[in-house]
């Protein structure tokens, strides 16, 4: 029931 | 010219330790005020970010930036050449494809030297918002060890909801389900080692659920400090901040799972 969310969704590329 | 020296080198082996199993290879950069690596898993699930301060170091010396491309499966093998007790240091020439580690007994009796090839390694670095978390926890970093390690063998997400009294640990699997809570410190209890303690900071109420093979993967960074802090906001990374002294600290980042 849970989908894993990924990480460069939430953080910008600098 | 890039040079430093920690009179514990077994703390830059743990560190070492705790980012091996998420990230393969990484870049070291290095300048004036310190050290920073930043790294995703292969899923790009986690991120890991090391800080390390300059001040944390006996020698730090760094005329012009460097970054030192470095495989951790690789140093690590030299680093378990280390003793328990010996100095470190680490040198790196600016424009070299090696850097050097020497360890040094206590009694300066045994000097090793060991010389570890570069690697060139095209890695994007994330920009981390600055971000108001809706709820920070303080623990102990042993207790969180253990927890994790106990719901893991029930189910593979725990869910971790925060109030002001206290912050809850739940799983579920094939074979049942249960939670487990720690409760915030009294404030008045002034006995005591402030790191056994629970603390929680608390905006508002927060509800998150994660994969807990990463927390897992987390807690090999226990052996650092003996505290560990949790920031939870909502729909966004958990934080799990380890904290060396003087030294600086280790993040891990996760991305949380969505309830469908």
């Amino acid at each position: 029931p849970f989908q894993q969310q990924t990480i460069t969704n939430f953080f910008f590329k600098a | 010219m890039f040079e430093c020296a920690l009179i514990q080198g077994e703390l830059f082996r743990k560190l070492i330790a705790s980012v091996q199993d998420l990230v393969q290879d990484g870049n070291f950069m290095c300048d004036a005020n310190g050290i920073s690596l930043q790294g995703m898993d292969s899923s790009h699930v986690a991120l890991v970010a090391l800080a390390l301060k300059k001040e944390g170091f006996v020698e730090y010396r760094c005329d012009r930036d460097v970054t030192l491309g470095i495989n951790f499966a690789n140093l690590a093998k030299m680093l378990k050449c280390m003793g328990a007790k010996d100095r470190l240091s680490i040198r790196a020439q600016d424009e070299g494809d090696s850097a050097s580690f020497v360890f040094e007994s206590e009694d300066s009796s045994r000097v090793s030297n060991f010389e570890l090839k570069l690697m060139q390694i095209d890695q994007e670095q994330l920009g981390v918002p600055e971000t108001q978390y809706k709820a920070v926890i303080r623990m102990p970093s042993s207790e969180f060890q253990r927890i994790c390690k106990d719901l893991s063998a029930i189910g593979d997400t725990v869910s971790i909801s925060v109030t002001k009294e206290a912050v809850k640990f739940s799983v579920g699997g094939d074979i049942g389900s249960g939670d487990m809570s720690l409760r915030q410190s009294e404030s008045g209890d002034v006995d005591g080692d402030d790191s056994e303690k629970v603390m929680i900071e608390l905006e508002e109420p927060v509800q998150q659920n994660f994969a807990l093979r990463y927390l897992n993967n987390f807690t090999k960074a226990t052996a650092l400090s003996k505290t560990v802090t949790l920031s939870l906001g909502t729909d966004m990374p958990l934080v799990t901040e380890y904290k060396m002294d003087n030294l600086g600290s280790i993040r891990y980042y996760l991305a949380p799972k969505i309830d469908e």
